[in-house]
């Protein structure tokens, strides 16, 4: 599972 | 950050202020859909809320406002200084059947159960298709003014770019996210017909004008 911090793009 | 990500970046930052430039200069937005104007609204407003508990770098929280602004920016200067020009009567596009199924699939195929995230889930799978009411424009218009065609074709390169992005990335950082990839395939692919009139029209000085 991916926490929301991880979206490190635009 | 790799070179594909920072030309991806770019591009969709040139995109966005051909489009600034162009409404501004020509004082119209005629050929510009505003409906898709909106839902590029909507996906940075969902994505972007994650300016609030979450910080990747200066770069990454400065484009992120900047894409916000220029987004608001552009259906300020559409829907009220050149309302006018606004070709209302070509826009037809019901978004209502884009914002549905990707509110609901978000719901369905998201990394975790949350607010943030699902919100997240929904402008990666809202963004793959907002360019869609923009391309029934000009097909339904039949013809677009090479400054909305550079608009679109810089707004497909930064997809195409992040395509690599993402095969840089599972090599080096062995890092992919699946959802962004499968819609960001999507979205690239809806350009496809549209750089292939770029390259064989545009780029040799013809205005883009589909057949009859």
């Amino acid at each position: 599972m991916k926490k929301n911090s991880n979206h490190d793009e635009l | 950050m790799n070179i594909f990500r920072l030309l991806g970046d770019l591009s969709h930052l040139l995109a966005i202020i051909i489009l600034l430039v162009k409404i501004w200069k020509t004082r119209s937005c005629a050929g510009i859909s505003g409906k898709s104007q909106i839902l590029f609204a909507v996906v940075y407003t969902s994505r972007y809320l994650d300016l609030i508990n979450a910080f990747i770098s200066p770069y990454n929280t400065i484009m992120k406002i900047v894409f916000l602004a220029a987004s608001y920016g552009t259906i300020y200067l559409m829907y009220m200084k050149f309302k006018a020009t606004y070709d209302v009567n070509h826009d037809t596009f019901r978004i209502e059947f884009l914002i549905a199924p990707a509110a609901v699939l978000a719901l369905i195929v998201n990394h975790a159960f949350e607010p943030l995230e699902i919100l997240w889930t929904f402008s990666i799978y809202l963004e793959s298709v907002a360019i869609l009411p923009q391309l029934f424009l000009v097909s339904k218009t039949g013809e677009a003014e090479s400054i909305t065609s550079h608009y679109l074709f810089m707004l497909g390169s930064y997809r195409a770019l992040y395509i690599f992005n993402w095969i840089y990335r599972y090599y080096a950082e062995n890092h992919y996210d699946l959802i962004a990839i499968v819609a960001g395939i999507v979205q690239t692919v809806l350009y496809c017909d549209f750089f292939y009139l770029y390259i064989t029209k545009v780029l040799k000085g013809k205005k883009l004008q589909l057949p009859a």
